[in-house]
């Protein structure tokens, strides 16, 4: 995935099964981001693999002001690409235990 | 401070928390 400056992690352990997973998100690099950014430390956010999209919460997250308009692609795009790696593992694991 | 704080928007709750210093790239 590439480097957004914008560091999405799982905030607890992935059970593989619960629709819900617990996401913590963070800017390692503020570089890379295009607006002017307010420190606001690592957010934390609960994510549901099956109903949602990354797009509505980077939204969310630029209505709650954690960042301007501008960025509102990079940090969906940083949101995507851990949810993506997750839905990979699972299904890794699912066609390993098949 | 470094106590965590709870913003809502939309229905949906954002934690947040200090971040530890050693994930922190060159800031």
């Amino acid at each position: 995935a590439e480097d957004t400056g914008v560091r999405v992690e799982l905030a607890e352990e992935d059970d593989g099964k619960k629709s819900s997973i617990a996401l913590r998100l963070w800017v390692e690099d503020q570089k890379k981001l295009k607006g002017k950014y307010k420190d606001s430390g690592a957010i934390e956010f609960s994510f549901d693999l099956e109903t949602e999209v990354p797009e509505s919460i980077a939204q969310e997250m630029v209505d709650s002001g954690f960042f301007l308009e501008i960025d509102v692609k990079i940090v969906s795009k940083s949101i995507r690409d851990r949810v993506s790696l997750i839905k990979w593992r699972r299904q890794r694991i699912v066609s390993g235990c098949n | 401070s470094s106590a965590a704080q709870v913003v809502h928007s939309a229905g949906r709750r954002f934690i947040v928390s200090p971040v530890p210093e050693s994930r922190l790239k060159d800031q």
